[in-house]
């Protein structure tokens, strides 16, 4: 499935 | 950002000095896993490879570095500079039954496949286990400094509070990262049978955490 999110957490 | 994750983040940087601190005013490393603070600095250094691609905060960025340096600044204590003191002996857990499966697992299960992605992948799950070599020194030696102690509670504390971040993030924004909440929550119930000790014998004795 399509990759969409920034990884924004730590 | 919210109130849970910014916490977390603090207790995991807090967690993080401690043990920092520990080692290097008693210039000594004895009851902390040399394997654990390896695996450590190898979350860091494959989870922040996108220091490099994508820019998220100032806040973000800072983190970042500062969790890469002290984990590496940590690693150089315990097998550099205070070498003699480190209880290689106790530390005797086969981190390549840790290190296979979840390097496997990261190329079996990802949002993508691509190298960072999967890097990012074999960081959280690798996260999850991370303390495993800590946790398996206590309960060979029996016994574990209070120091040691106060880490654990800190990083499992940061763990907790980062399932509150998913809950809230989830009802707030729709956010859910499957693979962080899965691995989280495998993680953070190895650190239950820790808090249980941690209250009833730390926090109400004194000294020493020693095992049943």
């Amino acid at each position: 499935r399509e990759f969409t999110f920034q990884h924004d957490e730590l | 950002m919210n109130i849970f994750r910014l916490l977390g983040d603090m207790c995991h940087l807090v967690a993080i000095i401690i043990l920092f601190l520990k080692i290097w005013r008693s210039k000594s490393c004895a009851g902390i896993s040399g394997k654990s603070q390896v695996l450590f600095a190898l979350v860091f250094t494959t989870r922040y490879l996108d220091l490099f691609t994508s820019f998220i905060s100032v806040y973000n960025t800072v983190m970042k570095v500062v969790f890469l340096v002290l984990a590496y600044a940590t690693v150089y204590l315990i097998y550099l500079r205070f070498r003699s003191t480190y209880n290689s002996e106790s530390d005797s857990f086969r981190v390549e039954f840790l290190l296979v499966p979840v390097a496997g697992l990261s190329f079996l299960e990802n949002y993508a496949f691509a190298p960072l992605e999967i890097l990012w992948t074999f960081s959280i799950y690798l996260e999850s286990v991370a303390i495993l070599p800590q946790l398996f020194m206590i309960t060979k030696t029996g016994e574990a400094e209070s120091i040691t102690t106060h880490y654990l509670f800190f990083l499992g504390l940061y763990r907790a509070l980062y399932l509150a971040n998913w809950v809230w993030r989830y009802h707030t924004e729709g956010f859910f990262d499957q693979i962080a909440v899965v691995s989280g929550v495998v993680q953070t119930i190895f650190y239950c049978d820790f808090f249980y000790l941690y209250f009833t014998k730390v926090l109400r004795g004194s000294g020493k955490m020693t095992l049943p």
